[in-house]
């Protein structure tokens, strides 16, 4: 029975994608089964592991049309994992989902079919609270929040923590928290180390014990089309997944 | 008269409230008369600017009740510079605005009474395509284009372009681009220096000479609720904004 786990923080630009696509890479290479979702419209979970264009149906054919999600499961360079893509197409999905019956929970439906083929289902988030966004923390077991070292991204934790408790309270009482994951730290800076202290002190064991450095390798990978661990294994944005892989695998066995 | 002009980019991160806060204040202690519209929910320009819970009413009031815009500008430290503020609250605007008639051009009209009191409007959205964004494209003379010099901000060009295309043809055909400005430039890494080359070759003088580059301090200077002319006015990030507010008002000369 697949873990399924949403991977959200309405903040733009803080690590969602860049912590899906490797962290899904590396507990594929760990021998764990897992399934990206990339549930964003701007598509990069799709193209940053080189899938952009090679695909006829998308994420968008099963949330509004109701394909099953088994007819656009694609292949990556690592057997473990593949990937439900998306394209632009998905823009429109949030307002055609408004009208729709249950419409926080038809990813959820979507899945369910699913889950028993993978130990992991990954969902990348779009940077926004919307519909696209509550079904994945609908269909989730739990939510993983990526936190750039910086002033914005520490103001909108309140605002995410106030939609998780409403989430628990009406879609998904069952929703926990995977953890927090401190990204781009930069030790030479002030404002990083002043930020993760703040963040350890309001969230305590909340907050994953692996942090994720700034690390220019991490940001050339997608050109590439490639995971950090296939990209430049001995960069310290690699380190810093296989890292945080071992937490999330021994995180289910503490459950 | 003033130029209205919306700051975009659906992807996250790229340095859109950043730009909103530095550029309006540093036009402002050029002498120009500045007001900043906070039209993301996340309200990073309102306590960017230290503003935060210090109003009763915000843009969500207007776009949603009709109030009228003129109520809720709030003062800030630079007496030329003007502030619509925003809360979480305008989350729910996205939605509620998909069923009203001229839904687009709720911005445009209440804008209409105030533009004459300044000589520049810049308006702050958030890292998606919704209506949010799209009123403010509607009601813009120009767009400001931040992009990230990193590879996933790259790919978003096209589709932001796309939608830039959409809105001339639909809801304002006068729409212009005041220009492409590349962020957080790191001079020390090829990736900086290969996606600024492509920029450039892809869309020529429509990218600004202004380059901004990584700087600590401008990432500080939120968290002070100071732009940063206020926080750290020798700074490279100040010097690049004060380079790039000369190059906006020359923008206009030959506009
Ligand atoms: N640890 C890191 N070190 C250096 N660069 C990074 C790191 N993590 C991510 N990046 C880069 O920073 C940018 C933002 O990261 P990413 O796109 O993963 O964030 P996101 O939260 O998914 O953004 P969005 O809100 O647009 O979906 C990307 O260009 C990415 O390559
Ligand atoms: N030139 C720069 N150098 C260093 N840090 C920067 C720079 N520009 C912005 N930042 C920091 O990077 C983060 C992202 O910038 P900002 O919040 O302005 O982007 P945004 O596009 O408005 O994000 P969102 O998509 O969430 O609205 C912030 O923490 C900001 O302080
Ligand atoms: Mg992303
Ligand atoms: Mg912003």
């Amino acid at each position: 029975m697949a873990r399924t786990i949403a991977i959200t923080n309405q903040k733009g630009g803080v690590g969602k994608t860049t912590t899906t696509i490797n962290l899904g890479a590396t507990l594929a290479v760990a021998d764990m089964k897992v399934l990206i979702i990339d549930a964003d419209p701007q598509g990069n979970s799709t193209s940053g592991l080189g899938l952009r264009r090679k695909f006829s149906r998308s994420f968008y054919h099963a949330l509004i049309m109701n394909e099953p999600l088994s007819g656009m499961v694609l292949d990556t360079e690592l057997p473990n994992l593949k990937v439900i893509p998306s394209e632009k197409t998905l823009v429109a999905a949030e307002i055609e989902l408004v009208d729709l019956p249950d419409r926080e929970f038809k990813l959820k439906s979507l899945l369910a079919p699913l889950v028993h083929d993978y130990d992991y289902v990954l969902i990348d988030c779009p940077p926004s609270l919307g519909l696209l966004t509550l079904n994945a923390l609908a269909a989730a077991d739990s939510v993983l929040i990526p936190i750039q070292c910086e002033y914005f991204a520490l103001e909108g934790v309140s605002e995410l923590w106030d939609t998780l408790v409403r989430v628990r309270r009406t879609v998904n009482p069952k929703l926990t928290v995977e953890g927090f994951l401190l990204t781009m730290f930069d030790e030479r800076t002030n404002l990083s180390t002043q930020v993760m202290s703040d963040l350890r002190d309001f969230l305590g064991s909340q907050v994953f014990t692996t942090i994720i450095p700034r690390n220019v390798r991490l940001a050339e990978a997608p050109s590439h089309g490639k995971p950090i661990i296939l990209y430049d294994i001995r960069s310290k944005g690699a380190e810093s997944y296989v890292r945080l892989a071992k937490e999330v695998i021994n995180n289910v066995k503490k459950g």
